[in-house]
């Protein structure tokens, strides 16, 4: 600590530069982990790829809302397992909302490949992962996709909250539309689970109303 | 508010920019690169006491005034943050999914004394 100069708030002696600079480090550390209301920082054991990453958010840049209280996630499914048809899949998604936020609102993006022979009959179930739910699933919305590229599929929030699991597994069912003959002989993939065209989920959620009714009150 | 310079004695706004590369963050928080830690510091004498930096008006200088001419302090007075605003955070959380904050009151943009 220099003697020389006295601090100007509390009179005592001012630190050295470099003191100071490892201070306001460690401060800011903290004040990043409480306003994320993070114990510590993440480990991140599987980071997506980078393309997928930038693909992503420039999609999601097109339609950016202004800022909101709550969150916005983006959570790419990490394992498919496409069954024999030629696009129905099993998507895998690893989510942890905070209890102190609710899920409000929710769309599944996938990319259609050009393969594509018409109109495809898209229907997305939510799988449970609990012992006594494995093997059923609830149904959640269905979409008709007229066409290749990128799709946003809306879901219902109330359909993906509730189950304390941080896995979620959605089951998409698809078939060419009816009296689309040519597509049903068709053994070509069509949905693109895999790479940096792999689906990922946009959320946003917002702090639970009788939580901040609670800490307003207190 | 004056940002302080070293011979500032009176309250005012001290300036640090935190790159997250000297926190060793950058491989968790997307963007921003990283922003303005700032804080408040320095002396509130008695006929600063009250003044609410950028945020005065007439009333509050009347009342300064006031209390400048008047021969018993009030009590102590701090320099506080008067005006703050917040900050967006990208990043990637413990499952790999990427989240985007708002964390409010982030940023220290005005201090005034108590």
């Amino acid at each position: 600590q220099e003697t020389r100069s006295v601090c100007p708030s509390c009179g005592g002696p001012t630190l050295a530069p470099q003191a100071e600079r490892a201070l306001v480090l460690e401060l800011a550390k903290q004040q990043i982990l409480e306003g994320l209301h993070l114990t510590g920082r993440p480990r991140i054991t599987n980071p997506p790829p980078q393309a997928a990453l930038s693909r992503a958010l420039q999609r999601l840049q097109q339609g950016s809302v202004a800022s909101t209280k709550g969150e916005e996630v983006i959570s790419f499914a990490t394992t498919t397992d496409s069954s024999t048809s030629t696009c129905s899949s099993m998507l895998t998604f690893h989510l942890s909302t905070p209890r102190s936020h609710q899920l409000s609102h929710a769309r599944l993006w996938l990319h259609v490949l050009p393969t594509l022979p018409g109109t495809l009959h898209l229907k997305i179930f939510r799988w449970g992962t609990r012992r006594r739910h494995r093997g059923s699933g609830t149904f959640l919305a269905e979409h008709h996709i007229p066409s290749p590229g990128w799709h946003a599929l809306t879901l219902p929030s109330s359909g993906l909250r509730g189950e304390e699991s941080r896995v979620l597994r959605l089951q998409l069912d698809c078939s060419p539309l009816e009296g689309n003959s040519t597509a049903a002989g068709q053994a070509q993939r069509l949905l693109d689970t895999e790479g940096n065209q792999r689906p990922f989920l946009e959320l946003k959620t917002r702090p639970n109303e009788q939580g901040a009714g609670r800490v307003r009150r207190r | 508010t004056p940002t302080c310079e070293p011979e500032t004695p009176l309250c005012c706004r001290r300036d640090h920019y935190v790159d997250f590369q000297d926190l060793g963050w950058r491989d968790w928080i997307l963007q921003p690169e990283g922003y303005q830690l700032n804080y408040c510091s320095g002396q509130c004498p008695s006929h600063l006491a009250g003044s609410p930096g950028i945020a005065a008006s007439f009333h509050s200088a009347v009342f300064s005034l006031l209390k400048a001419n008047n021969p018993w302090p009030l009590g102590t007075s701090c320099c506080v943050p008067t005006a703050r605003r917040p900050l967006s955070l990208l990043y990637l959380n413990r499952d790999g999914n990427v989240v985007k904050a708002d964390v409010p009151d982030m940023v220290v943009e005005a201090c005034g004394c108590s």
